[in-house]
Parts: structure tokens; sequence; C-alpha cells
């Protein structure tokens, strides 16, 4: 579960990285 | 104290003049406004439209996409992770989307 909360703010920080 | 509300000046609406040299999207290489391509969109959009918490499975995108390969359907959930539209749940065969909201 941890991975999956790790592995979800690893893919928002990229789209928001994307969206800047 | 009051506050002083300015109403926004009127919103002039933008002519489109030109619409003529826009030039059509003609060709099978459509691409959505997203930047995506068809099948990174009908990726995406199996991903988004399943109801489960894990998300969905790496089997079940094969079995929906059958028109696609193996090969390319993981291209485009690479692109898609790598671009933050997606992330892996459980393993690293299951997938949901950020962009569900």
């Amino acid at each position: 579960l941890v991975r999956i909360q790790r592995n979800k703010a690893a893919a928002l920080l990229r789209l928001a990285a994307r969206n800047v | 104290n009051k506050s002083h509300n300015q109403p926004s000046a009127g919103r002039v609406p933008i002519g489109n003049p030109g619409m003529g040299e826009a030039g059509n999207f003609g060709g099978n290489n459509f691409m959505p406004a997203n930047g995506l391509t068809v099948a990174q969109n009908q990726v995406l959009s199996l991903i988004k439209a399943c109801p489960r918490p894990e998300g969905l499975n790496f089997h079940d995108l094969k079995n929906q996409l059958q028109h696609m390969t193996v090969a390319s359907i993981k291209q485009a959930v690479d692109f898609l992770s790598n671009e933050g539209h997606i992330y892996s749940t459980v393993d690293d065969d299951h997938f949901k989307s950020t962009d569900a909201e």
C-alpha cells in the first residue's frame, strides 16, 4: 500500500511537472 | 470595511479569422488535443474506466485491445506512466489513472 501511494505521488508529480 | 468589487471588464470575444488556414488534420495519424496518440488514449481511457481500487491489470488491457500488439500496449503504458497519467499499483501489471478525478 505504501508502494501504491508512492507511485501515485510520483505520477502526480510527473503530471504536474508536465503542466508547468 | 467596504470591499470594493470591481467588475471584470467586458470580455472581448476573440474572433477566429483565419480558420481556413488552420489546415486539416488529415491522415490516419490523428492526434487528439491532449497530445497522446490514439493508442495511448485508448489505453488511458480503459485504465480510467476501471472501477477496481487496484486498477486495471495488463492482461485485461491486452484482452480489450486485441488490435494492438503486446509491445505497443506496453509502449503506451510506459509512455503514460512516464508522463504521470497512470501509475502502477499492487504490482507492475496493475495500473491506475491519476487524472481520473
